[in-house]
């Protein structure tokens, strides 16, 4: 299977 | 003060209608540059990002930076109500807490205006850096639409793999499984027609289909869309709003186990 990754984890909060 | 006239209403109908199923709330940001939103889903998969840039309206005046929460559904109810040849103008006084569509016929024989709450709502500021994509694939927007469609009956994800042979979207399902290849193909009568790959290096990823079905809503405003792809980066879902901007969606990938 395959698991979803956030967003969050590529780009940071400005 | 902010007042923004915007002669192709119905483009502001078909931003919200691309947007207002994959985020209920959001921040509208507008300052000199021009009208954005930046948010994501509720489940921080998917991000958005809208621009219509100042030059487009034709009388565009913001005093002061200011940013305006709005619910998304309640927006587009009241945008609805706008005819698609209306001129619509966007307005709200400083430290208000309501915007106003005005909404005015080509033939100025019907001026409506709508009042809507502002939210305050906390959301978070994403920095995108420029990056450089693996490959970038820029297709007809309703071809890419009908893949997604007819892929989402198959299964629930999609592999896009880039190569010099083309542009591959493959899905499994219980049923089976498919595979749809697009050759690049830049000998069409219109530019907007054409399958334009530009390859660094081969790339293969995997993503949920539903949430490109979510951005296939945009159609509407682009004849084209650009998918920029980078192993282990977002996709980056391109349409160009025409001499005004972009909206863009960014979808990070699915990894497997």
């Amino acid at each position: 299977g395959s698991s979803q990754t956030s967003i969050t984890e590529f780009y940071r909060s400005t | 003060m902010l007042e923004l006239r915007l002669v192709q209403g119905s483009l502001l109908k078909k931003v919200l209608e691309a947007v207002k199923d994959l985020v209920n709330d959001a921040n509208f940001d507008c300052s000199a540059t021009g009208f954005s939103l930046q948010a994501m889903d509720s489940s921080h998969v998917a991000l958005v990002a809208l621009l219509l840039r100042s030059e487009g309206f034709e009388h565009y005046r913001c005093d002061r930076n200011i940013s305006m929460g709005m619910n998304l559904g309640n927006m587009a109810k009241m945008l609805k109500c706008a005819g698609n040849d209306d001129i619509i103008t966007l307005k709200a006084d400083d430290g208000s807490d309501v915007v106003t569509f005005m909404f005015e016929s080509p033939t100025q024989d019907k001026i409506a205006d709508f009042e809507m709450k502002l939210m305050d709502i906390d959301s978070e500021h994403l920095g995108i850096p420029e990056a450089e994509y693996h490959a970038i694939v820029r297709m007809p927007s309703s071809e890419f639409a009908r893949i997604c469609k007819d892929l989402s009956s198959i299964g629930d994800t999609v592999v896009i793999s880039v190569t010099k042979e083309g542009v591959k979207f493959s899905t499994r399902g219980d049923i089976g499984t498919a595979n749809i290849v697009c050759r690049q193909n830049t000998t069409v009568d219109k530019p907007e027609e054409a399958t334009v790959i530009e390859m660094n290096e081969p790339v293969s990823l995997t993503f949920a289909l539903r949430y490109f079905n979510s951005f296939t809503k945009a159609t509407p405003l682009s004849n084209t869309v650009t998918l920029s792809l980078s192993s282990e980066l977002p996709v980056v879902v391109e349409y160009k709003i025409a001499e005004m901007g972009y909206i863009r969606f960014y979808l990070a990938p699915k990894i497997e186990d």
